[in-house]
């Protein structure tokens, strides 16, 4: 289960406030993924009572973007620290999809590429196996050109224009073996993008769940 | 640790939290839920404040869930918010949901409050009966926990390795705002809330 409390003393509409939240949640806590199981128990709440007596923030106040773009930090911050507290992780894995056709097309495919446990096992084992993003790309069910198609582990070429890369096995372990890994993929078909985090999977999940009632 | 590029407008509030924000409390404890580790928490703002939520799209909302969001349904004010851990109240029946009704009601008593400007969170094992009495027990020792972030956000966890919060301060009409937040999750995470 995810649980998360927002509070602010800034003076919010609560139309605008709601509005904000909900829009903002589906770019951050819901484009984070552990395990792939949905809790009966999720929820946001945010709190906005006012005592910094600004004028009240609407959509239409000059200053709403600041306002806003404050809360995707803070949901952004807190859905990267669940992320990476996810049960037996080692390592925060972010996922970053650029050039999709539309941007739920970017999202469907950067929280599947995240959840797909080979992804995350191999994150685990420092190994550059590109293939299993491949694959999670492939039974996305969205439509990919594979021609056009990058993949980059942080800094690192693994496929270009659909085709694999003679990489540096040194490096790629050198850079999987940090906390914070970032898998890149352009699919050059639009100009959607959309980021989704998850962790590694390691031993340590399954021992921990083996045992969570008794 | 999470890197934030702090521009003109936001600056990170070092060991900021859900109290940073100007009129808010919190606090956290062990009431007797799990065996050593603290388990109620809570967050108080001295005025009613508007209030959003975003909850599970899982069909089987747990009772809490319910009625947190019949409380927002009814002037979209909240003032108080409690959250227990270890006891997620979920899949509990008829009997889950009074007890999530008991624990708002109690928690409002406990502030004066309207039971609508109260919302309930639970977290934890899914089929058990939350343990009341310890809950009643746990809400008469709030006055004991009074701004303890981290005491808070520890309060909230389940099998999280650390606690979780935050807050930033921006500039709105050349006024100081703060954003806090605290949250918690290990397993059992794919949220798709709405």
């Amino acid at each position: 289960t995810m649980l998360s409390f927002i509070t602010t003393d800034a003076k919010v509409d609560q139309d605008d406030l709601s509005a904000a939240l909900r829009e903002i949640t589906q770019s951050t806590f819901n484009m984070i993924t552990v395990d792939g199981d949905t809790s009966t128990n999720d929820m946001v709440l945010a709190m906005a009572n006012g005592m910094a007596e600004n004028k009240t923030l609407t959509k239409d106040h000059p200053e709403w973007d600041v306002f806003k773009q404050g809360l995707n930090i803070i949901c952004e911050s807190l859905s990267k620290m669940i992320a990476r507290d996810g049960e037996g992780a080692t390592k925060l894995i972010e996922v970053e999809v650029q050039g999709a056709s539309t941007h739920e097309a970017a999202q469907k495919i950067s929280k599947t590429i995240v959840g797909s446990n080979l992804v995350k096992s191999a994150v685990f084992g420092n190994d550059a196996n590109w293939g299993r993003i491949v694959n999670a790309l492939g039974y996305t069910g969205e439509p990919i050109q594979l021609e056009k198609l990058n993949v980059y582990l942080g800094s690192i070429t693994v496929i270009e224009n659909g085709s694999p890369v003679l990489f540096n096995e040194e490096d790629a372990i050198t850079y999987l073996n940090q906390e914070n890994i970032q898998i890149f993929v352009d699919l050059k078909q639009g100009e959607s993008q959309a980021t989704a985090w998850g962790c590694d999977l390691t031993y340590d999940y399954v021992k921990i769940n083996a045992a969570y009632r008794t | 640790e999470v890197d934030l590029l702090e521009t003109e407008d936001y600056k990170v509030i070092s060991d900021g939290s859900v109290i940073s924000p100007q009129g808010i409390q919190a606090g956290g404890f062990h009431c007797g839920i799990k065996r050593k580790r603290p388990d109620l928490g809570w967050i108080y703002s001295e005025v009613p404040a508007e209030a959003a939520g975003v909850y599970t799209t899982n069909q089987f909302q747990a009772a809490p869930l319910k009625v947190t969001q019949e409380s927002l349904d009814v002037e979209q004010k909240l003032q108080s918010i409690l959250v227990n851990s270890g006891v997620a109240n979920s899949c509990t029946g008829e009997e889950g949901l009074q007890n999530a009704y008991n624990m708002r009601a109690f928690f409002a008593q406990h502030f004066s409050l309207p039971e609508h400007y109260t919302a309930v969170v639970s977290t934890g094992l899914i089929g058990t009966q939350i343990p009341m009495e310890k809950v009643k027990q746990g809400i008469n020792q709030i006055p004991f926990h009074v701004q303890e972030a981290e005491q808070f956000g520890r309060s909230i966890l389940t099998t999280d390795t650390f606690i979780k919060h935050i807050a930033i301060e921006l500039n709105i009409d050349g006024q100081k705002v703060i954003i806090g937040g605290a949250a918690k999750g290990s397993g059992m995470v794919h949220p798709n809330m709405a």
